[in-house]
């Protein structure tokens, strides 16, 4: 079990501290706005009014004995910097920022901050890619040629066929991991002759541009 | 190549705007704030001043036309919802609206919205998750009982053993789909004599508790 403080309660830090929360952690949410920091009183171990910039305030919580200590002030990109730098020089152990630009993450990443996050650009990532391939339903960069992909077979072409069939090795460059049926019926590492259909989706390994090719085809 | 009108240009329809565009896609970029849209001129193939809840605005605008209209409007909910409502009457073909919170995603549904993203709640959980288990670099539910994940080997007793040494099939109930060394050595369905280095990073499959398992051991 680990220790966390965080510091801003607007959404990003408000759904960290109550995922954290929810996972037994020990949660001290701290904000200036009180009517903020009552809501979440029934979700933290602990909770406070003060302003991360007030260092006599951060010293009395003790934030130094953090394993973690979130700052997730948004629009205040000086609150956020000044709370930054003086929650390092306290001597907090891991100091996690959200930044709301590029430069702001400099900055950030130079006074301190051990992990810096950029929710809404991340979340703009990641729904821009939903949108231009829906049909890839999730995915991981393995390295900056491979990657994992989930795809949702909707081709009908490739429907009720084998694996071996289709010959995705050869055809595609790609390795069958795993084959979803359904939500309660999925194979992993399957078999040559396990067969295919519409909506199945198949977890993938393989070269991103081949990835990108059997999508295309696929969608 | 699909077109896309976003309305609000905040940070997420900002930056979903700046990804679209960057991959060639059609993007018209709206916003009620003259200063926001100018600074989306560079990036955006179309750009215009208006209110989402303006009709003529969006009738002029031939909203129905987009393949996506994206409803990036976050604190004024009021306004999220009636640009959306007005945006489903006009004849939008599909509708991604933002939601701030989990009643005024319900509200979205029941209006029209083919699809709801919660950005901040979305990586809350991201980031309590990399803070809980930072040896977890990725993963993908499969179904709820089964996860594919990226784990970081940080145990010793692991390091400089061979995977057919370590057992993860029958010692961890683990399949070890993929072995990365670095940035540019990774070993795709590797061999049993593969050997595990510290700091080698292993996309595995299996059961969420047997991944958790493994995760607690070698972490
Ligand atoms: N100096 C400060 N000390 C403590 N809390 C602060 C300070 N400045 C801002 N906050 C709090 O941080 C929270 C998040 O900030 P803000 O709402 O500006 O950002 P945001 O990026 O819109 O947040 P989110 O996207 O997470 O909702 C707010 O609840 C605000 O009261
Ligand atoms: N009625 C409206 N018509 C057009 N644009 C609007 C309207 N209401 C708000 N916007 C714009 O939507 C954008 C995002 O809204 P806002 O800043 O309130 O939300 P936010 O959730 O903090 O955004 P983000 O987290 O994406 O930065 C702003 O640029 C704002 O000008």
């Amino acid at each position: 079990k680990q220790t966390f403080a965080i510091i801003g309660l607007g959404r990003f830090g408000g759904s960290l501290l109550k995922k954290l929360a929810s996972a037994h952690q020990d949660v001290l949410g701290i904000d200036c706005d009180e009517e903020l920091v009552e809501d979440y009183m029934a979700f933290a171990t602990h909770t406070a009014i003060a302003d991360g910039q007030d260092e006599d305030a951060l010293r009395a919580l003790d934030i130094a004995s953090f394993d973690h200590v979130i700052i997730a002030i948004g629009h205040n990109i000086q609150a956020s910097i000044l709370t930054t730098i003086l929650v390092k020089d306290l001597g907090a152990k891991h100091i996690v920022a959200k930044a709301e630009t590029t430069t702001h993450a400099k900055v950030l990443a130079r006074i301190g901050a051990d992990m810096i996050v950029h929710p809404e650009a991340e979340m703009g990532r990641r729904v821009a890619h939903q949108l231009m391939t829906p049909n890839i339903l999730n995915y991981i960069d393995l390295t900056k040629d491979y990657s994992l992909a989930e795809i949702r077979i909707t081709n009908t072409a490739l429907a009720n066929k084998s694996l071996s069939a289709i010959d995705f090795r050869n055809k595609y460059r790609l390795n069958v991991i795993a084959v979803r049926h359904s939500s309660d019926n999925i194979k992993i590492t399957p078999q040559p002759d396990e067969v295919i259909h519409l909506d199945d989706v198949l977890s993938v390994i393989g070269k991103n541009r081949d990835v990108d090719a059997f999508d295309a085809e696929n969608s």
